[in-house]
């Protein structure tokens, strides 16, 4: 499986469409304390099914839709699209057009999330299988989160081994 | 269940090993289970020595070398099952220069050794400089982000806001 | 017992507002009790709106954000009732170039208004190049620590082990 | 209360006798990872009566005794020696020869630890009761560790009250 991109909607900070792409070898992503280099992770964690709203530092999952500034009013919905490519797993729960698949999440103020792969409405199970067969989740050791090396450095060894799970 | 634990504890050991040697240009290390008999119970222990000090666990070490021991960990479970996509956030705050040029060289193994594309966030202009590309997330409009495209050498601005 | 908290928490919280706003360029803050009507058992919120941005609690605020709140709270307290002597261990790190350059005239503030001596540990060559004079440990012989005294001017090289 | 100067000896990485000068104003600390900065902080709050070894990033109170290396045995003791000034404070143990004083910690290995205060033994409670009248503890917040920003922001808000009874 390829990360090709990732857009984002109305999802916290990127209230505006945003389209990145994930392009092969390093890209780095730099910006000032507070711009919206986090809130991309979380995206991408958000949209692989992530459903704990404390691990994307919110207390419920609605906090990820844009809560408005000064200057522009909050939002009624979070969308964000992850196009994936180079499907080999044939546990795909919807036939791909092309050799690309798409991965849609939107969350609704007050109702809850929707998820599609390819248009085709979806369990939030499929999606986390889709992935999970590709060994990556949103739970990834993969994907290391701000100060989530402080916490394997400090967590209970018991906890820690939980890290070996996902290796096997 | 259990075998498939320890299998990938062995891989997952043998990795770490090698990793923090680079890592740390020497010394030694092991991970170990503890406190049970069965790997399905036990605690995930990290032992290491830096080149020239004794052997200790994880806790005994400087920030800066935890912080090296724990990269060497999530890199070789890494290794031990490649995934797609792997994002670091801010992850050489506590490194020191030499050990950030360090971190950016096992960056390049990495990516030289599998089909993995790498987000890499990071204050440091010394990572910058080894990425492949940079993107720069602005807020213009306070409260907006915004994504860019950034020149390698036009990234020093849009470090200092 | 209980008023003495209360009035320490006034004198707090009326330096907290003050300091983050110096921190933040704008902004408003506050401190609030939470979860008990009795001081002595309830537990310290920090509710934080940067500029421009909603007001939230500290867990929603990006990690650069979070350290300069919590900073403004340490220098809220310690204005309360200085001590002494202030030693920060590696508390910029997080921060980019222009938080950092706040915090150090935020140390600068609080180094003319108390008679308070500050041991500032850092990597950051920003900050280095603000101190009044630098100390380097040094390890050349591996695992033995000596203190050096450093030239400001040749900072740079120490950090780069 | 000014703090003068701090000597270690013995103390973790620090085996040969050291001499740090507390001067007025900004003093920064530099150096690479893992070479003694934060065991600095260490040994000023070890001197001051810290009792719990986890807080020093050790399991038991000999840990702070230099361990050796490939080329140095392991020592037997820890000393370190903090000189304070300007004690306005009238709960002083003992008597000052001029306007400053030694306090003194050594720690023997497998018997614990002895405090003086200008020469004299005293308890550790008295070393601890010297320095609370004048504003600052081992645990006082003006004290921060490696790590325990992170600590603050994390910590349950009832734990998070105590750094007002610091101020208090
Ligand atoms: N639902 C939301 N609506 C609008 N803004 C939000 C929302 N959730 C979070 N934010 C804003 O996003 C900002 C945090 O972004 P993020 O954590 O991505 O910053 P960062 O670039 O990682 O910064 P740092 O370098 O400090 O880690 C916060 O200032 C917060 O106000
Ligand atoms: N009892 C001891 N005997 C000998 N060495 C010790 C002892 N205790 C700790 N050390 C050594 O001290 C080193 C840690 O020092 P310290 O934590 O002060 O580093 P630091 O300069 O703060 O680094 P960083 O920038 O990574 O935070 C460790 O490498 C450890 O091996
Ligand atoms: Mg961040
Ligand atoms: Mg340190």
């Amino acid at each position: 499986m390829n990360f090709n991109r990732l857009r984002l909607n109305g999802f916290k900070s990127f209230v505006d469409p945003t389209d990145l792409q994930i392009l092969p070898g390093l890209t780095g992503i730099v910006g000032p304390n507070g711009c919206g280099k986090s809130n991309l992770l979380d995206a991408l964690r958000w949209v692989m099914g992530e459903n704990r709203p404390t691990s994307m530092r919110g207390d419920g999952m609605d906090d990820v839709i844009f809560g408005g500034t000064d200057l522009r009013p909050a939002r009624a919905f979070a969308e964000v699209v992850l196009e994936v490519g180079d499907l080999e797993s044939a546990t795909m729960p919807v036939q791909a057009i092309d050799d690309t698949v798409e991965i849609v999440r939107k969350i609704n103020l007050e109702s809850g999330s929707v998820y599609r792969i390819e248009g085709k409405e979806v369990l939030a199970r499929e999606v986390r299988m889709l992935f999970a067969d590709s060994s990556i989740g949103s739970n990834s050791p993969s994907l290391v989160r701000q100060g989530q090396i402080a916490s394997l450095i400090n967590e209970h060894p018991k906890s820690r081994r939980k890290i070996l799970e996902e290796a096997a | 269940g259990r075998g498939k634990l320890l299998s990938a504890f062995n891989q997952v050991n043998q990795n770490f090993k090698e990793l923090f040697k680079t890592l740390f240009g020497g010394g030694s290390s092991n991970l170990m289970f503890v406190e049970s008999q069965d790997p399905l119970e036990a605690g995930l222990e990290i032992m290491c020595q830096p080149p020239g000090k004794k052997l200790s666990s994880l806790s005994l070490l400087s920030g800066g070398e935890q912080t090296l021991a724990a990269i060497s960990l999530i890199f070789a479970v890494f290794l031990a099952r490649p995934s797609p996509i792997c994002v670091l956030d801010e992850v050489d705050a506590p490194l020191d220069d030499a050990n950030v040029v360090r971190f950016c060289r096992l960056l390049d193994e990495m990516n030289s050794k599998t089909e993995t594309r790498f987000l890499i966030i990071t204050h440091n202009p010394i990572t910058m400089a080894r990425m492949n590309r940079l993107f720069g997330v602005t807020m213009e409009e306070k409260g907006v982000s915004q994504l860019v495209s950034v020149d390698l050498d036009r990234a020093e601005e849009l470090v200092e806001a």
